[in-house]
């Protein structure tokens, strides 16, 4: 009828999907984006890591966001495809010794009068 | 399954300024298959991953292999 | 919180449409971090 659980559903969220402070992990949460180059206010307080208490993490499997994963009913967005090509990039890149390519390619095209 | 049209009108209230602020039914049910797809777009990632690696559970980790892709 | 627990509530019950549907199993942990997610977006 209304937007809350009735006695039924909260038994059986209760029992089936809340986390308990017996479980290893007892919450989870999302990852705080911290811009350092924002004040300390604006960024909000860091979270400091607390037992239990699980973060999500963006950039624990960086190295695997070098391709696109599959997809269900909704495609990846442009956004996307440019993130996964910056992840290919910066993949590229880690295998290089001494000066970039990425740099050598731009220095070749770069004309000064474009840029003083 | 789904979002009851209260919850979604209950979700949207937090971030309306103005408490009379009044969503239609259509608007209500937009945003409910919104969040549906979305929930449900998460979680069948999530098993695509599961079943790359060959495991019957969906756990955090595969869900955090898809969530950058997934929040862009 | 409850009505986070409404959100979590009914993506339990999505996820479970999915586990049927792809023969797999969510942990809670993953159900809870969909819902904290969905209530962000």
């Amino acid at each position: 009828k209304d937007w809350f659980l009735s006695e039924e559903e909260f038994k059986l969220w209760n029992r089936l999907y809340r986390l308990r402070n017996s479980d290893k992990i007892k919450e989870i949460t999302l990852p705080r984006v911290h811009f350092p180059s924002l004040q300390e206010e604006e960024n909000g307080p860091i979270q400091k890591p607390t037992t239990g208490i699980h973060e999500l993490s963006l950039g624990e499997w960086r190295v695997w966001q070098d391709h696109p994963f599959p997809t269900h009913q909704v495609d990846h967005s442009e956004r996307c495809h440019h993130f996964v090509s910056v992840m290919q990039m910066i993949e590229r890149m880690r295998h290089e010794e001494g000066e970039s390519n990425y740099e050598l390619e731009m220095k070749s095209y770069l004309q000064m009068e474009d840029v003083s | 399954a789904g979002f009851r049209k209260e919850l979604v009108s209950r979700l949207l209230h937090l971030h309306f300024k103005d408490d009379k602020t009044k969503v239609s039914g259509d608007a209500l049910q937009l945003m409910a298959e919104l969040l549906r797809i979305f929930v449900v777009e998460a979680a069948v990632r999530g098993v695509r991953q599961a079943q790359a690696e060959d495991t019957a559970l969906v756990d955090v980790d595969q869900l955090e292999k898809v969530l950058p892709q997934l929040v862009c | 919180q409850r009505l986070k627990a409404a959100v979590h509530y009914t993506v339990g019950c999505l996820c479970q449409e999915v586990e049927a549907d792809k023969e797999v199993q969510f942990s809670k942990q993953t159900i809870a971090a969909i819902s904290e997610m969905t209530f962000q977006q």
